[in-house]
């Protein structure tokens, strides 16, 4: 099964 | 006040049907070195970058930064009112709640021009460090664009490969499984033409072919795409814009469960 990540989870609110 | 002219709105009408399927509004940043957008689509799965550099407008004029708030399907319906050859200028007044664009036929004996309202916008800016990716994998864009409508018929994920020797596109499904490969082009006679492979390290990732789909809206922005990738990071898709700027989409991989 594969799950799909959030680019909220790589990267900061800048 | 703001005002940006260029000559071919072509190049305009292009970025916007690069974005417009991804993104329902977007924020278009105005300053002095240019115009600059950055947001993510609705699932926060991807995100786009793009930058238009003031001196690749052929007029170009910021008194005070400006945010332009925009519905992107009436940027559609009025960018469709622009001719290919008409010469485009956008204007705003400092703190408008409007944009006009204004379209001139190469001969100069239609002027039209178009009012649109902008919106307020919530929006999350995400920092992106500079990064040094493990492969940077250059190909022509049609055959990326290719690529991924192919390999989405036999499922919803793309894996892809990168070594020394080659780029690997795979996907499987119920119909069964599906596999391309690229090798790095030997002899390049057209640069645009060519297949290129920077590797430090092997990378293997998987991305959801839906998105990579939506990104390849912006192939006749230019004749060549770059892909970066480093083990769990996002995928950067990039599309240069002629001598104007360039158009980047994030896409964040998936995991193994």
């Amino acid at each position: 099964v594969e799950e799909q990540n959030e680019m909220n989870s790589f990267y900061q609110k800048s | 006040m703001f005002e940006a002219r260029l000559v071919q709105s072509s190049i305009f009408k292009k970025v916007l049907e690069a974005i417009k399927e991804l993104l329902n509004e977007a924020t278009f940043d105005c300053s002095d070195s240019g115009i600059q957008l950055q947001a993510m689509d609705s699932s926060h799965v991807s995100l786009v970058s793009l930058n238009l550099r003031s001196d690749g407008f052929d007029q170009y004029r910021c008194d005070r930064n400006l945010s332009m708030g925009i519905n992107l399907a009436s940027m559609t319906k009025i960018m469709k009112c622009a001719g290919n050859d008409d010469i485009m200028t956008m204007k705003a007044q400092d703190n408008a709640d409007s944009v006009t664009f204004m379209f001139e036929s190469p001969n100069q004996e239609k002027m039209s021009d178009y009012e649109m309202k902008l919106m307020n916008l919530d929006q999350e800016h995400l920092g992106i460090p500079e990064t040094d990716y493990s492969c940077v994998i250059k190909l022509p864009s049609a055959e990326f664009a290719r690529i991924c409508r192919d390999l989405s018929q036999f499922g919803e994920s793309v894996v892809i490969s990168c070594t020394k020797e080659g780029v690997k596109f795979s996907a499987a499904g119920d119909i069964g499984s599906a596999n391309i490969k690229l090798a790095q082009t030997a002899n390049v006679d057209k640069e645009d033409e060519a297949v290129s492979i920077e590797m430090q390290e092997k990378v293997s990732l998987t991305f959801a072919c839906r998105y990579l789909n939506y990104f390849t809206k912006a192939t006749p922005l230019s004749p060549q795409v770059c892909l970066s990738m480093s083990a769990e990071v996002p995928l950067v898709v990039e599309y240069k814009i002629g001598e104007i700027g360039h158009i980047r989409y994030y896409l964040a991989p998936k995991i193994e469960e």
